[in-house]
């Protein structure tokens, strides 16, 4: 289905729709967790939930009518930024927990068993409490959480660090749709305008965290592989590498 | 390396027209 002149109630209707749902880890390891287990559980939730990323992105209006290369590009880029906004979503109702999965709920302690992890769960916790305190609608996460997709790799050619989009336009056209319904789901909130415009900047403004946070998870994460001592699912490494190679 | 050889998985989820979930 093509995105262009898609009225913004149905484009909030088609991204809830799409949302992927919230897994089982299964594979549960016994307490305390030490470096491995922790590593191992959450590589292989991050495998899992990727799988959901690409069903979820390939039901974004517009986003298959795009060439595979920039599917492709959009993706690489944007992957773990994906993933934090999801996993701050789920765990906007529990203060000081990350809700990783149904089974696999974590507190910041819990994650200084794997070394230069606390951090970013500092991080990712504090960005979730600014999502609680904002009061995040559904309908405001699913626009975010696409707009995070697009808007990652959509400028990337500007720092050289990835391959320019083939049809960047049409891409700026999702955007600009998914911006719209944005700015339409807050305009009927019934604040002042003034009250609507801070929002929205609000909210964008923490697209920058969530770009910062999935560098340092990125960082981490190769730290990780480079260990050698939890082996990464083939999919996460093929994400991982993307990163690399850029 | 070509962007096919070096993006296999991926490009196999997206090119499908099954659900990414079901092929995985």
């Amino acid at each position: 289905s093509s995105i262009a002149g898609m009225p913004p109630d149905q484009v909030l209707l088609v991204l809830q729709g799409a949302e992927p749902p919230i897994l089982c880890a299964r594979q549960k390891m016994s307490r305390p967790y030490t470096e491995v287990t922790m590593m191992a559980m959450l590589t292989s939730m991050a495998d899992k939930e990727l799988v959901h990323m690409i069903a979820w992105a390939k039901k974004l209006p517009g986003f298959v009518q795009l060439s595979l290369h920039d599917q492709v590009q959009l993706l690489e880029s944007a992957w773990l930024e994906v993933l934090m906004i999801g996993l701050m979503w789920r765990s906007i109702h529990c203060p000081g927990k990350l809700i990783f999965a149904q089974d696999l709920i974590l507190d910041r302690d819990e994650s200084t068993c794997v070394e230069g992890m606390a951090e970013i769960f500092d991080m990712l916790l504090a960005t979730t409490s600014r999502f609680r305190l904002l009061k995040l609608k559904p309908e405001e996460f699913v626009c975010l959480k696409a707009i995070v997709l697009l808007n990652s790799g959509a400028f990337a050619f500007c720092t050289s660090t990835m391959e320019p989009l083939h049809d960047s336009t049409a891409v700026q056209i999702m955007l600009d749709t998914i911006t719209d319904a944005l700015v339409h789901y807050i305009s009927q909130s019934g604040c002042t305008v003034q009250q609507q415009s801070r929002r929205q900047a609000q909210l964008l403004l923490l697209l920058t965290h969530i770009r910062h946070m999935s560098n340092k998870g990125m960082e981490h994460l190769y730290s990780i592989k480079c260990k050698n001592t939890v082996p990464l699912y083939d999919l996460l490494l093929e994400m991982l590498d993307a990163h690399r190679l850029h | 390396t070509s962007l096919k050889e070096k993006h296999k998985i991926l490009h196999q989820l997206l090119q499908n027209s099954t659900s990414p979930v079901d092929l995985a």
